[in-house]
């Protein structure tokens, strides 16, 4: 099951290495650019389309969100690769009630989209149908895998919403009514 | 499969983004910092151990193999990430014969680094026997999707091996006499 793998992949190589990071890297950031990100923000949101639609620049989803600051990156040197950079971006998320945005960490569940690119190149031999069950796998595993982790616990916020069925302008709503 | 889909997410998340654009970058660095790439260097080596062990220094693996400097890092916006980095590093590799040693961009195929971990953490359902088979089948898939993508045809090579098998110094001799 490819979305096992992925979502083993995403944590192994990814979540564990950065998630215990996450405070270190938002307090750099208030040292230098002041406290934008409220206690609720302090966390990686983490977008999880059941289609499997991730689109590179979050403002092209939804015109409530716009990107803010990048956090400052952290390098680390691995499998080879000396000072391999990981970084997160700042969003401010607008809210139509409010009126006033919140800033968010926030990005989408990478391995998504290399499930929806598999589902476009027959010879990677996977179903348009599969897909969806693919990435509802995706996040069962992911969520069980980072529930067994108590070093992680409220770093992070698994966003999974089936934009198949709800509408365009899910995103903003969803996101700023979540945070 | 689990070594089937992180082929595929190696290819579709790493390798289709960075080969097209790894001629550029050795020639950014060459016009900085001059010609130490010779026309064979200017290829990223990819080590595949069927052991799936994958260190994150590469001198540690050998002391033929030290670090020299690492390329320009490209940046990409990529699912929600703005400006996100990738980068090569390169290496010199001494030969026992020659003495001169060679430049080389090498790293390791990270995702063999979470086949290996999967097989660490029980809770991932995978056993140390069916590790090399994975391996195996990893460097299989990566290979033939590379064949029949003509756009990155001459800017890697992969170097498989097994390292259960052979010594603890087939690294830089295998490296060095292939180059
Ligand atoms: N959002 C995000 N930011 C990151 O910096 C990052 N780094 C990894 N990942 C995701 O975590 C998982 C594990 O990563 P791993 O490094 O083992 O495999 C990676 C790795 O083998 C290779 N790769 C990707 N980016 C780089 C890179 N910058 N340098 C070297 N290798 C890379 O290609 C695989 C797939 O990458 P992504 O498809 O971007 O998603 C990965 C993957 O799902 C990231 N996700």
């Amino acid at each position: 099951n490819v979305a096992h793998g992925l979502a083993w992949s995403y944590y192994l190589g990814y979540l564990k290495i950065v998630l215990p990071k996450l405070e270190e890297k938002i307090n750099q950031y208030h040292r230098e650019y002041g406290n934008v990100l409220q206690q609720k923000g302090k966390k990686l949101y983490i977008l999880i389309p059941f289609s499997c639609k991730v689109l590179d620049k979050l403002e092209k989803v939804d015109t409530n969100i716009v990107f803010y600051q990048n956090l400052p990156e952290l390098l680390v040197d691995r499998a080879g690769i000396k000072s391999r950079s990981y970084k997160h971006s700042i969003y401010l998320i607008y809210d139509q009630k409010k009126q006033q945005p919140h800033h968010c960490i926030l990005e989408y569940a990478t391995p998504l989209r290399s499930l929806f690119e598999m589902t476009n190149d027959s010879a990677a031999a996977f179903s348009k149908e599969q897909r969806l069950d693919q990435a509802k796998l995706f996040y069962r595993t992911l969520k069980s895998i980072l529930n067994n982790v108590p070093e992680v616990t409220g770093s992070y916020r698994l966003i999974p919403y089936d934009d198949d069925l709800e509408g365009a302008e899910l995103g903003p709503h969803f996101v700023s009514e979540e945070i």
